[in-house]
Parts: C-alpha cells; sequence; structure tokens
C-alpha cells in the first residue's frame, strides 16, 4: 500500500483511541511527572488511606473539598511512593475484626477493579470496530478476536498509567502504591506485581498515543487465536497495520534502533502474563467465597 | 461461539446503544 494510505490509517486509529480510551498516556504521564497543576491524585498507600479513597474509585470527577487534603504536592515533582514513607499495609493488623474489615475491604476493591476492566472491555471492543475491515470479518471471529486480545490490550494500556512505585487508577484521579498492592493478601498481592514488571520495559520503549493506537489494532488482528473460523481476512488486515506501524515508528522514532522488532517481541511476553493472569482469577475463585467474578468476565476467561 | 459470549456479542453488535456492564 501507498505510503499516504498508512499514513492516513495510523490517523484514523489515533482517533478512533482518543475516542474511546478516556485516559491517554499523554494525560498519565503528565499526571504522574506533576505537571497536571493543581490536580494532583489522590494517594492510597495503605488500609486507611483505601477505605477514605474507596468511594471515590471508578468516579471520574472526585469532589474537591474531599480530594485535596490528602493528595500528594504537585511540587514533590511527580507521583511516586517514595515520598510516603515505610507502609504497614495489612501487616500491623492484629485485631480479629481489624482483619475482617480489611479482607471485605479489599474484596470490594477488587470488585471495583472489575467494573473498570468491564468498561475497559467495551471501551476496546469500540475501539475494534473502529480498525478498518473488523466489523466485515465473520462475528464469530470478532468475538474470538476480543475474547483473547483483550486482556492482552488492557495490560498495554495499563502501562502509561504506571511508573515504578505505583499506578494511577479511577481515570487518573488516584494513584495507588506498588507496595501497597503488594501488601494485600494472596492471592490479591500477586495480581498486579506481573504488570508493573512488564510495564516498566514496555515504558522505556517511549511510544506515544499515536503508537500506542496501531500496537493495540496490530494485537487484536491476531491471526493465530485459537478457533478462529477465516484466518486469511484477519491476516490481511493485520498485515496492513503492521505496515502502518513500521512507517509511523521509523517517522515517529527515527533514532530508536529496531524499535519495531521490539515491540513485536513483546506480544510474546504479553501472553504468558495473561496466561499468568487467568490462573490467579481461577484460584480466587476457589479461595475467596464471597467473590464473584463479573459476568463479562467470566464469559471472556471461560476457557481462555 | 456466540451464545457462549452473549455480552461480548452484544457490545460488538450495539454500535451506540450502551450495555448494561
Amino acid at each position: 500500500p501507498e505510503a499516504a494510505d498508512l499514513r492516513a490509517l495510523a490517523r484514523h486509529l489515533y482517533e478512533a483511541y482518543l475516542k474511546y480510551f478516556p485516559l491517554t498516556k499523554a494525560k498519565a504521564r503528565a499526571i504522574l511527572s506533576g505537571k497536571n497543576g493543581d490536580n494532583a491524585p489522590f494517594v492510597i498507600h495503605d488500609m486507611k488511606s483505601l477505605m477514605e479513597g474507596e468511594q471515590f474509585i471508578n468516579c471520574r470527577q472526585i469532589p474537591i473539598q474531599e480530594h485535596q487534603p490528602q493528595t500528594l504536592s504537585a511540587g514533590l515533582g511527580g507521583v511516586t511512593g517514595v515520598h510516603l514513607g515505610p507502609d504497614c499495609g495489612i501487616l500491623g493488623m492484629t485485631n480479629i475484626s481489624e482483619q475482617g474489615s480489611a479482607d471485605a475491604l479489599e474484596l470490594r476493591f477488587f470488585h471495583s477493579c472489575q467494573s473498570r476492566s468491564a468498561e475497559g472491555v467495551r471501551e476496546v471492543t469500540e475501539f475494534a470496530k473502529s480498525i478498518p475491515g473488523f466489523i466485515n470479518l465473520d462475528l464469530n471471529d470478532q468475538v474470538t478476536l476480543l475474547k483473547y486480545g483483550v486482556i492482552e490490550v488492557l495490560i498495554i494500556m495499563m502501562a502509561p498509567l504506571m511508573n515504578k512505585d505505583g499506578t494511577l487508577i479511577s481515570y487518573g484521579q488516584i494513584f495507588m502504591t506498588r507496595e501497597f498492592l503488594k501488601s494485600l493478601r494472596k492471592p490479591f498481592c500477586q495480581m498486579m506485581e506481573p504488570k508493573f514488571e512488564f510495564s516498566v520495559k514496555f515504558n522505556t520503549l517511549e511510544l506515544d498515543d499515536s503508537d500506542m493506537a496501531l500496537f493495540l489494532a496490530v494485537i487484536i488482528l491476531s491471526g493465530d487465536r485459537p478457533g478462529l473460523l477465516n484466518v486469511k481476512p484477519i491476516e490481511q488486515l493485520q498485515e496492513t497495520v503492521l505496515h502502518s506501524l513500521e512507517l509511523q515508528l521509523k517517522l515517529n522514532h527515527p533514532d530508536s534502533v529496531q524499535l519495531f522488532a521490539k515491540l513485536l517481541q513483546k506480544m510474546t511476553d504479553l501472553r504468558q502474563i495473561v496466561t499468568d493472569h487467568v490462573h490467579l482469577i481461577q484460584l480466587l475463585k476457589k479461595t475467596e467465597v464471597d467473590m464473584c467474578l463479573h459476568p463479562l468476565l467470566q464469559e471472556i476467561m471461560k476457557d481462555l | 461461539l456466540k451464545e457462549k459470549h452473549k455480552i461480548l456479542h452484544q457490545l460488538l453488535q450495539n454500535s451506540t446503544s450502551p450495555v448494561d456492564l
């Protein structure tokens, strides 16, 4: 295809990305580096701050009077967990009833994460439908591509929200520290650490939102997902998006050696992370009697 | 496959109307 067509495809996917994903990398990095004016995020770094911030999780707008007293100053030079000092987490709790309420709080937080993930699946679905040719594929194949691709896409979308110390949640209004997530009871404490490890490495590639849009489309259009009925048209679509991505990276990152190859390599790592994630969710279903998995996530993870 | 993935299918089919998630 002509270079002009490939550039038009890149622009189209970037516009769809901006339309369907509420928190871009540009916005997230501004928040994380403290360049977001006075709107520093609420920081959750222990059970007490989780309790205080719980009502705002998944709110698009935190009321300013509730929000301000708990935020880190943007003047500290960005959001990190380093300034917060030692984090006791739940380890300092000895009282049985306190432990019980901490357990319930962790479970409620996990359910909030599920709701946001389900909403994320909706966003990714809308983005997928905007990929030229996607909605003309066999409907069963559209379902298969989303079933197998959506968690990979959500993990990639998480990377810009993370730094080595924590992650933005709640549309960028809350920063949750990595240490706090590690202090949760098993297996909750095991869920995010692999994503942090992946994200810190992925972020060194320094993709911007327009690169991300193309990369997400490449992931969605994977012709090797199990059970696909008509692989050829999917591979053809992916081939075009791959050409567009390669050209985009050459133009956007002229000095980054082998960026295209490095990025494609990440797709292999992603598959392992998703496999491990699904195993943890299956483990949770066994160990947490009160846990109910969101029906949309159940659909996706069943027989994955 | 569509039968086993009703919500996903619904998300794919309904372009504008929000699905109750």
